[in-house]
């Protein structure tokens, strides 16, 4: 643990008294080790550990009493302040309904994770209606009209194309009176023009007032150039990590959340459709640091 | 490739990215560079194209060496099983190798052993039909041994050569889990079946947490090998290299798309190459 790391320098330099130059370069290579081994990409590590040393160059570390957890708490700080800034207050549309969008790697949950959100908006006192609009995956709609009938949530699909289901999806959200669409998307690449390309017109299609990225929280270091490129095609409002309960540190999320700017809304952490809340940034950042 | 011509601290310093960025991990970057520089001195290498030279014939040598054969035992049915994390294409990789089987001219039975998630059986159905496979499936929320030891039994009868078992996924963090997948390898060989493979199947994109994932599986079910899915991404793999240096565990077959075809052999050379690309 970065801990572990830091209690080795800092024992060897405590008798002299004073933090030079070389013990703040050391200090922040073991950080910038531990933050690669957490999965962040490298070069947002780059970026961080700059902001780190500028909150250590200027704190007077040689002066403090215990300047080892003067930096586990600079660097802990820095971390909530990258991953947390303000939380995603979902604001409903004045004319609903209320359009989700939900886009990302195959894979990542986002079929298992919008019924988890319509779950979660059911306790707010909303009425969402699911779209299927993945279309390719065997079984797809299958598995989303069985998420809903788990929650009591009405499923919408028709077997034309994804573009024009959603479109469809919305009508029939306005026919039905339900206030939030969820529109569940294929996993595409992001290096796929024609899938990403899909997903724009869908986005075209709908307009949606949300627009999340599922990230699967055992991403390595490839998470910044899925976050860039679908931030780039489908300009996101959010993020959603999933698969919080297993042991992965997480660095993907700091990554994604430094190049997309936008909040990381909601967490997964389980199977089950319950298991799903909001972000909290302070764990997370406990859990990157190992 | 290597802007710099002769070798400076840039030179390593782009190496070192490119691994990282691969995802091979900071402790084998580390011992790969140190055993290059090793190599730098002993050799009197100059030039930056020297240098990512070496290093290529470094990994593709450490890579190479393992079985990737997919064996068959020596009575029918082999059963493989396929197991690993949430979402990694598991599944779809039942799909591909059945294929390959039945254009081998063998006969397949699929085993829906993922009995927990909303419509997992009628994906692997749909599999089935593509293909030209049978598929034994059960009720959803039953006993996935039941499931996989039915499918054995079925393969046994009509004398297919093999079970290709599919699993929930699963987190290794979820003790009784792995448990459960314990017990199914137990039963996949109480019957008629011999399991010859159980192949971890991997995410291109999973981090380092996949040297972990490896670690558990193998502890759990004894991996014969990996399946490398989504390596058409963006994504390189670059765990695999730990997975294959620490654990022994041999990268058999690699997932390059979503379509029936889309599985190839595991090939070194090809995925150094691609690494540095
Ligand atoms: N353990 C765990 N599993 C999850 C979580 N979220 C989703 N899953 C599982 O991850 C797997 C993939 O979920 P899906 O919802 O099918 O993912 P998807 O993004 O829709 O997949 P594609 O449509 O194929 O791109 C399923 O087994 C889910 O049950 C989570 O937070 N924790
Ligand atoms: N691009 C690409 N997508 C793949 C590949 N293999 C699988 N997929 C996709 O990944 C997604 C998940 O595949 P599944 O086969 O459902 O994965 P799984 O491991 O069985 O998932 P769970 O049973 O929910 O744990 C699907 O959208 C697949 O089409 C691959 O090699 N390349
Ligand atoms: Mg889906
Ligand atoms: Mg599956």
């Amino acid at each position: 643990a970065l801990s572990d790391r830091l209690e080795g320098i800092f024992a060897r330099i405590r008798g002299r008294g004073r933090l030079s130059e070389d013990d703040v370069d050391e200090v922040l290579r073991e950080i910038r080790l531990a933050l690669l081994e957490a999965d962040v990409n490298f070069r947002v590590v780059k970026n961080f550990i700059a902001r780190v040393r500028e909150d250590l160059v200027g704190s007077e570390l040689s002066k403090a009493l215990n300047p080892f957890q003067q930096v586990v708490q600079a660097v802990h700080r820095e971390l909530i302040n990258t991953l947390g800034g303000e939380t995603l207050r979902i604001t409903y549309a004045s004319r609903p309904p209320t359009v989700v969008l939900m886009a990302g790697l195959q894979g990542s949950g986002k079929t298992t994770n919008s019924a988890k959100l319509a779950r979660w908006f059911k306790s707010q006192g909303r009425n969402p209606l699911l779209v299927g609009a993945d279309l390719q995956r065997p079984a797809a709609v299958e598995q989303l009209r069985t998420l809903g009938n788990q929650i009591e949530v009405p499923v919408f699909s028709e077997p034309t194309d994804p573009v024009s289901v959603a479109r469809a999806g919305l009508a029939e959200a306005r026919r039905l009176g339900r206030d939030v669409v969820i529109v569940d998307t294929a996993g595409r690449l992001a290096i796929d023009q024609e899938m990403m390309e899909q997903v724009r017109q869908i986005s075209e299609a709908v307009q949606p007032h949300y627009t999340f990225l599922v990230i699967d929280a055992m991403t390595g270091q490839d998470a910044v150039n899925t976050a860039e490129a679908f931030h780039a095609t489908l300009e996101l409002d959010g993020v959603i990590l999933t698969k919080l309960d297993g042991d992965a540190r997480g660095g993907a999320a700091l990554s994604v959340k430094e190049v997309v700017g936008k909040p990381i809304a909601f967490a997964s952490t389980g199977e089950k459709l319950k298991d799903f809340d909001l972000f909290h940034p302070d764990r997370l950042a406990g859990r990157i640091l190992g | 490739a290597l802007r710099r011509s002769k070798i400076d601290d840039e030179t390593w310093e782009e190496l070192e990215y490119a691994l990282i960025g691969a995802d091979v991990g900071v402790e084998a970057t580390q011992e790969l560079l140190d055993h290059l520089r090793e190599r730098v001195r002993a050799e009197g290498m100059t030039e930056g194209s020297e240098l990512l030279d070496a290093l290529k014939g470094e990994m593709k040598t450490r890579l190479s060496g393992y079985d990737r054969e997919l064996h068959h035992a020596e009575t029918s049915p082999s059963v493989w099983l396929f197991v690993g994390v949430n979402g990694v294409g598991k599944t779809t990789t039942i799909g591909k190798v059945a294929k390959r089987e039945i254009d081998a001219g063998r006969t397949v039975v699929m085993a829906a052993g993922d009995t927990f998630r909303a419509a997992a059986a009628e994906q692997l159905e749909t599999w089935a039909d593509r293909v030209g496979a049978e598929c034994v499936r059960g009720n959803e929320g039953g006993d996935p041994s039941a499931v996989i030891y039915d499918a054995v039994e079925r393969a046994a009868a009509i004398n297919a050569d093999v079970v290709l078992a599919d699993t929930a996924g699963r987190l290794h963090t979820k003790v009784n889990l792995m448990e459960e997948l314990r017990k199914v390898r137990r039963v996949a060989e109480k019957g008629a079946g011999t399991v010859s493979e159980v192949l971890l199947v991997l995410d291109a994109t999973t981090g380092q947490n996949g040297l972990v994932q490896a670690q558990q599986f193998t502890e759990a079910v004894d991996l014969t090998g990996v399946v490398l899915t989504k390596l058409d991404g963006s994504a390189k793999g670059g765990i695999i290299f730990a997975i294959q240096e620490k654990l022994g565990i041999p990268v058999k077959l690699v997932g390059l798309g979503e379509t029936v075809d889309d599985l190839v052999p595991f090939d070194p050379d090809e995925f150094v190459e691609a690494l540095f690309a």
